[in-house]
């Protein structure tokens, strides 16, 4: 399903993906994302961030997506994407 | 810590302020960001030297879009960014931001820029809450040092330092390292070295203390080690070197904060140096909650700078900086590492950086990158009696393969 249209989920989802935990997200498309995948980059966040992994969009996890940080992408060549090699 | 793979191949790096931030005064930033790169430089044999012209790490303060397609947000958000090396190592500082120095106000110039040389340097982001390169700015810390986890990242691609210069490089700030000094007690060292060790190597726990001595403890006495055998003038008692500590004690261990940890039973000890921290004992599943009573024996990981407790064939892991600290997934096994026997005696880590692991008469050495115990003649594991306590004549059945020693 999309998820994208939750409160709070498209910004949630443009975060993920600025750090590294999802793959481009464009601003101004609305995009289909499987279920699955986002709750993955959120518990991914979550268990970077020392948060509980809930895989949900909880109070805990969008301030902690609120709080100031460095730029630089948390996943750095994960190798999630050539997993087949 | 996490490496992102690449990292600069000499260790004398240069680099230049190109824009300075609107609201600082210049001299203020360059003394600030020379601070930082003391942060790097005070664990490795990196320098960095503030040059003109051409430079390894150029440092910007930029607002919005700035010419690589990463633009700034505005204050909030995103604070800085740094490139790794084998991107060029520069750093990008968002001059929209209330950057201060020693303040409470603002964001604390010092503190991100020394994230972001880290960066520039090699290191990706840690999932180690205390340590610098955690990607969320904590607030000013007056009392800021570097976690393990960094001083592990960064000499883990440049090594350890070799000169002898203070860890921080940084003595008239006052920011840096912040460990307490310890509450030593002056020890003379007189008379003839003790040969009971000799006879029964066995102990109960080794550890080193804040002030960089290794101790063992048995019963009721502790012996402080020398790099080849053990100090002339021990044992002492237990009691009048640890004022309130009781003997045969089960585990100990020193952590970054600088604190020794005595374990035995259900109990714990702290202690700051050589005074007891607070009112000790209290139970470990108060303090360690998750840990069981009657541990084999403690220690903290060079690997990653964790605790790890071990009894019978299981270990835990313990990071005080997580919810719970103990995760889920834990007890394992110990033969989860290669070549480390169960039901152990003693473990820690020695001044030259191997984890040791002792069982009865006999230790492991154990190769923290290869993760297992290293493959040498003579094979481990030897005798703890002839290379640790410096003994000639080791008992029979204590010597293991060190007979090949020749």
């Amino acid at each position: 399903g999309a998820v994208s249209s939750a409160p709070g989920g498209s910004s949630a989802m443009l975060y993920l993906s600025q750090y590294g935990y999802l793959g481009p997200v464009k601003a101004n498309s609305s995009q289909l994302l499987d279920e699955s995948s986002f709750r993955k980059a959120v518990e991914d966040f979550q268990s970077f961030a020392g948060l509980t992994v809930t895989g949900e969009l909880d109070d805990q996890t969008m301030e902690t997506m609120q709080l100031p940080r460095c730029g630089v992408k948390d996943k750095v060549g994960t190798g999630d994407n050539r997993a087949k090699r | 810590y996490a490496l992102q793979g690449s990292r600069w191949k000499v260790k004398n790096l240069s680099y230049k302020i190109s824009k300075y931030p609107p609201k600082l005064k210049r001299k203020e930033v360059d003394a600030e960001v020379q601070r930082a790169f003391n942060v790097w430089s005070g664990y490795t044999d990196l320098s960095f030297t503030p040059k003109s012209g051409q430079v390894h790490i150029e440092i910007r303060f930029e607002t919005g879009e700035h010419g690589d397609g990463d633009p700034f947000d505005g204050p909030g958000g995103t604070l800085a960014h740094a490139y790794f090396p084998v991107f060029g190592g520069d750093a990008h500082f968002d001059a929209s931001e209330s950057w201060s120095i020693n303040s409470y106000r603002g964001t604390n110039l010092f503190q991100v820029a020394a994230h972001e040389f880290g960066h520039s340097l090699g290191l990706s982001h840690s999932d180690v809450r205390s340590a610098l390169m955690a990607p969320f700015y904590r607030g000013y810390d007056p009392a800021f040092s570097l976690d393990q986890d960094d001083v592990s990242g960064i000499q883990a691609l440049y090594g350890k330092k070799t000169t002898k210069s203070a860890p921080s490089g940084d003595d008239d700030a006052g920011v840096g390292e912040s460990q307490d000094v310890p509450n030593t007690v002056n020890e003379p060292e007189s008379g003839s070295r003790d040969t009971s060790l000799c006879q029964d190597p066995t102990f109960d726990t080794i550890f080193n203390s804040a002030d960089g001595f290794t101790y063992i403890f048995k019963g009721s006495k502790y012996w402080r080690l020398t790099e080849e055998s053990i100090a002339p003038g021990y044992p002492k008692m237990i009691s009048e070197g640890w004022p309130g500590l009781v003997g045969n004690i089960d585990a100990a261990f020193t952590y970054k904060n600088g604190k020794s940890y005595f374990f035995k039973g259900s109990k714990y000890w702290r202690y700051k140096g050589r005074k007891m921290d607070g009112d000790y004992p209290k139970d470990i599943s108060e303090g360690f909650t998750g840990i069981p009573n009657d541990i084999d024996t403690a220690m903290v990981w060079s690997g990653n700078g964790k605790i790890y407790f071990f009894k019978g064939t299981k270990f835990w892991r313990f990071d005080p900086s997580q919810r719970p600290p103990v995760k889920s997934t834990y007890p394992k096994l110990i033969s989860n590492w290669e070549g480390v026997p169960d039901s152990l005696s003693a473990a820690f880590q020695w001044t030259n950086g191997y984890t040791y692991f002792y069982k009865d008469a006999t230790y492991y050495r154990f190769n923290d990158r290869a993760f297992s115990v290293d493959q040498t003649n003579p094979a481990f594991p030897r005798s703890t009696a002839y290379w640790w306590f410096g003994c000639q004549d080791a008992p029979s059945g204590t010597v293991g393969t060190s007979e090949s020693r020749g």
